[in-house]
């Protein structure tokens, strides 16, 4: 399942979209992305796999009924893991040394983004020597910038209507008006953390808990 | 008898009936009820109830309905449209079951057997004739199943009401007679008029009685069982012949909650007991667990 | 996408026994 814009993407350039087996950011195992080629940008892709489905297509009926979803995905979640990494050196260095990763020789592409100075800014420090940019990844900036990211889930979450509360409740069950709203508030912000923590390094996602 | 209503939809049940005579309303009625189409294999089942005053019985019983069975086809069909045609002492009120609502029924998680589909049936249609102002004093039914639980539930339902169910009810009471004649006008009339919903080739229409043990019905299953969807839905799926013609032909379905091959997920024991604790990774938020979705790591 | 599995890739007579109903 892609978005409806992308179906022309892959007529415009040959490799327009590429699928790409990249690191994912929680549990530093391999995952597979989409990449436009064209936008520049990046799609997560979730495979809805559950018992005992097929599928009829056309005059067929097809076993091993798995659904792919590509959901666009902030690269920044993907630097951010080779930063982190980096960051035992404990110094400023070029961005391309950074993102290196013989297991995942793609994630060189995350360096064509169009705004990846712009990105990277959210979580680094940066140093400008005699024209060229050393980047040193900053928690703080970092946490801010995932504090940010929690809210804008927490918006998400509330418009499309998702269950968050913590009592196990039949999904079309609505919110019983006794629960008092600070307590509905901690919810939502424990399952848009629970959510963005599914993206960063567990060390990182304590500390978020923290902050 | 105006089926169009079931035309437009046989997958669930219709009801069709007489106007109410005026003096069913006023005087004290007996109503009879039969049934057609209980056995086969194919089609829909057929509930009828049919009601005149007492004081018009003989009257009934001179319109020669003697028991439905001794009667043929066409001559069921002369002696509904006599019954129409002397429509002002005579009401009749059918609902007719789909083929495809007795199979779901029948094989639905809740299971609701053939006996309470029709007892529940029949109720329905007392309480029909009785919401329409017909004054019924005195009921007769032929035996579903063991009769004594019936006639209790029936005088249970209808208290006040004299209630009789007995076998071969069709042949004793004119009121069920009748009743049992329209119910087979009905049922005859549907399966002659079935209409496929699904757009089979080549539909040939030499199904027989559609009694399951009749050669021209079981060569018709045979001829139109489709592995993958079965049959088209004028069959009876719960029914015992379709059920092993499935098992036979068609392919198997698996369900969630089917028992499962295997208990997924139970680890050997030994590898609890591994050198290194596996590092358990965190299972996906529940935002995906809820939805089954998790990474995709191949293609 | 079925909620149920049948275990096999084969023709259906799909168009002919499926209405998708929205």
């Amino acid at each position: 399942m892609l978005p409806e814009y992308l179906k022309n993407a892959s007529k415009k350039m040959k490799n327009g979209l590429m699928f790409v087996k990249l690191v994912h950011p929680c549990s530093g195992e391999g995952a597979i992305y989409l990449f436009n080629m064209c936008l520049q940008q990046l799609f997560e892709i979730k495979v809805f796999k559950e018992k005992h489905h097929s599928w009829f297509i056309n005059q067929s009926v097809q076993s091993g009924g798995l659904l792919h979803f590509a959901t666009p995905m902030d690269p920044l979640f993907l630097l951010l893991y080779y930063l982190i990494k980096a960051d035992k050196v404990g110094k400023f260095q070029p961005i391309d040394q950074v993102v290196m990763d013989d297991m995942f020789p793609n994630c060189i592409l995350l360096l064509k983004l169009p705004e990846l100075e712009k990105l990277l800014q959210h979580v680094t420090q940066e140093k400008e020597i005699n024209g060229k940019k050393y980047y040193k990844y900053s928690k703080e900036k970092t946490l801010t910038w995932l504090g940010k990211k929690v809210h804008q889930t927490m918006a998400a979450l509330k418009t499309n209507n998702v269950n968050v509360s913590a009592r196990v409740q039949a999904t079309t069950a609505f919110y019983s008006s006794d629960q008092d709203s600070s307590e509905k508030e901690e919810d939502y912000i424990r399952y848009a953390y629970g959510l963005i923590s599914d993206y960063i390094p567990q060390e990182l996602s304590d500390d978020l808990a923290k902050y | 008898m105006d089926l169009s209503e079931l035309e437009k939809d046989n997958s669930g049940r219709c009801r069709l009936s007489s106007a109410v005579p005026a003096v069913c309303r006023q005087e004290p009625c007996v109503l009879g009820i039969d049934e057609a189409g209980r056995g086969p294999v194919l089609g829909p089942m057929v509930y009828a109830i049919c009601y005149c005053p007492l004081s018009r019985l003989a009257d009934l019983e001179g319109l020669k309905v003697a028991d439905s069975k001794t009667l043929s086809e066409s001559e069921r069909e002369r002696l509904f449209a006599k019954m129409e045609e002397d429509g002002e002492f005579v009401g009749w009120a059918l609902d007719v079951l789909s083929p495809n609502l007795i199979s779901t029924s029948m094989l639905g998680r809740v299971k609701y057997n053939l006996n309470s589909l029709s007892h529940d049936t029949a109720e329905g249609l007392v309480r029909f004739a009785l919401d329409q102002g017909v004054n019924v004093t005195q009921v007769f039914a032929d035996t579903v199943g063991p009769p004594e639980p019936y006639e209790k539930k029936l005088k249970q339902r209808f208290p006040g009401i004299e209630v009789t169910v007995k076998a071969k009810a069709d042949a004793l009471y004119p009121a069920v007679s009748a009743a049992s004649i329209c119910a087979k006008v009905a049922r005859d009339q549907a399966v002659k008029s079935w209409r496929f919903v699904e757009e089979l080739e080549e539909l040939d229409t030499e199904y027989g009685s559609g009694y399951p043990n009749d050669p021209k019905t079981k060569a018709w299953l045979r001829k139109h069982v489709e592995p993958v969807f079965g049959f088209p839905q004028f069959v009876r799926f719960s029914w015992s012949t379709a059920q092993s013609l499935l098992e036979k032909e068609a392919e198997g379905v698996l369900w969630e909650d089917s028992p499962s091959e295997e208990q997924e997920g139970l680890a050997r024991i030994s590898s609890y007991f591994g050198a290194s604790p596996r590092a358990v990774p965190r299972p996906p938020h529940r935002f995906f667990r809820e939805r089954g979705l998790e990474p995709a790591n191949m293609l | 996408l079925l909620p149920c599995e049948v275990p096999a890739n084969r023709p259906a007579p799909v168009g002919r026994f499926f209405t998708p109903a929205i």
